[in-house]
């Protein structure tokens, strides 16, 4: 069955979609079958992977409250190896539309436990969350099997972080024991900004091995890349965003096999 | 009465507490009392003006869901003019907690309009919104009589803004008939990227005067501020980024005049 991996960070703007495109542009660069879900009504990742608004009939909205099929949300994107079940504004009512269900939490687990989605075959799920520790993002860390945290190297990146580790332990004691914590990884680093250096420093510091070995460096041609409907590695294959996403790739790659 | 302005966007990131703190400071600089409400259950702004997570024994979330009184939540800060209602992760269970109450979107109205707070004579409340268009974003927008919106100068931040105006244009017909945009001011801006110029350019092609005249540059003092629990006009009164909010406080109080 998939890796199921969650990139969530209450958080605004610290990485969670660009980390979600990029990170599966790089598997799929290695030969991987990955499938993008995006849970964020403001649907970035489906932007950034090139389905337009007007093309989401169906989204992850339906997966949630219409019991869709996953396999008949499932659409192609710019880039061969990645599928994306789209998102749109639809989804921002989610939490008060299913506040009285009882398997809430549980629904986008059932949606990819599913057979005839598992004999699709793909080898990993990436799930972009929201900027938020709602509905959504519970379900995200319930269905996954490990979380992978932006942080921004900003000062107030680091106060959310507790916040969201209590959250994930939350979850793995009453909804998902196997949860664990992919990585935590430094993003818009900046070598020369001594606030960047204090932070990723201080990450390490407290988090130790569970932050990447790979940061992604601030490259203005990464933030460039979704308008061109692009991940950065199809963008400008040979810039230090591309770089920093291969090798975030790998260490994914390999920490499964250390298991 | 005060004149309530809300600081919101749904797309995270973008510089709401840090508009919300300096545009504060602006203020306060030109002589107006101005508090600032912290909805936000990450509680950046309640960082960045001083108030410490343990000093937060009373928050917003009291004032919603407790009754509390506005006047029994105000704390100084570390700038003369400013105090605080302060907010902390609490705040984030609101839209659950909140589900059942008729009045669940008019508390932070409610609060406002309370005559022992009105007696203390605040020019200006500013109130930082969370990420999202939740129930804590629309009790801002109803308590408000204008809504200010950061837009960062960056692809993906121009997607969310239509999804923003109908949620305004909704709060306006449903709950708060005399809400406006204040304006929507371009953070982040970088003159040497082409992609930021591209933004801005096409912010005011398409909504012409609501772009506030002043934009904030990128300016890694503005972003070192907060770590010493400082507005960037105190931490660096001669900055480019003080200057650039210092023009915003006079674009802010002159509009008023304008009606
Ligand atoms: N390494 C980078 N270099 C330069 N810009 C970047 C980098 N990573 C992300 N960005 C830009 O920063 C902004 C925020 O990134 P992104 O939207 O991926 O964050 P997010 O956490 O998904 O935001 P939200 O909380 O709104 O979902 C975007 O405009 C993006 O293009
Ligand atoms: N003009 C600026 N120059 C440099 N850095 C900035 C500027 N404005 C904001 N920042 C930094 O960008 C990051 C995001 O800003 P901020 O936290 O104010 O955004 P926000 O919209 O309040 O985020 P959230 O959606 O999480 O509430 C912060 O680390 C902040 O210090
Ligand atoms: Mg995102
Ligand atoms: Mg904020």
């Amino acid at each position: 069955t998939p890796r199921v991996i969650a990139i969530a960070n209450q958080k605004g703007g610290v990485g969670k979609t660009t980390t979600t495109i990029n990170l599966a542009a790089g598997l799929a660069e290695f030969g991987y079958k990955v499938l993008v879900i995006d849970m964020d009504p403001q649907g970035n990742a489906s932007t950034g992977l090139g389905v337009a608004p007007e093309a989401r009939k169906q989204t992850t909205y339906d997966l949630l409250l219409d019991q869709a099929l996953l396999i008949d949300l499932i659409q192609e994107t710019t880039v061969p190896g990645i599928t994306l079940c789209p998102a749109n504004a639809d989804l921002a009512s989610a939490d008060i539309d299913l506040v009285a269900s009882e398997k809430r939490s549980f629904l986008l687990s059932d949606a990819i436990q599913e057979a005839r989605f598992l004999a699709l075959g793909h080898d990993f799920v990436l799930v972009d969350c929201p900027p938020s520790l709602s509905l959504l993002t519970v379900n995200a860390l319930v269905a996954a099997e490990s979380v992978l945290i932006p942080l921004q190297s900003e000062f107030f990146a680091l106060e959310g972080l507790s916040q969201l580790m209590l959250t994930v332990r939350e979850i793995r004691k009453s909804a998902n024991p196997r949860l664990r914590i992919e990585g935590v990884l430094v993003t818009m680093t900046d070598s020369r900004n001594r606030l960047s250096q204090q932070v990723e420093a201080d990450a390490r510091a407290t988090l130790g091995n569970m932050v990447f070995s790979t940061t992604i460096p601030r490259n203005v041609r990464v933030s460039e890349a979704p308008s061109y409907a692009l991940p950065i590695l199809q963008y400008d294959p040979s810039s230090k965003g591309a770089d920093a996403y291969r090798r975030l790739s790998l260490e994914v790659i390999s920490r499964k096999s250390n298991g």
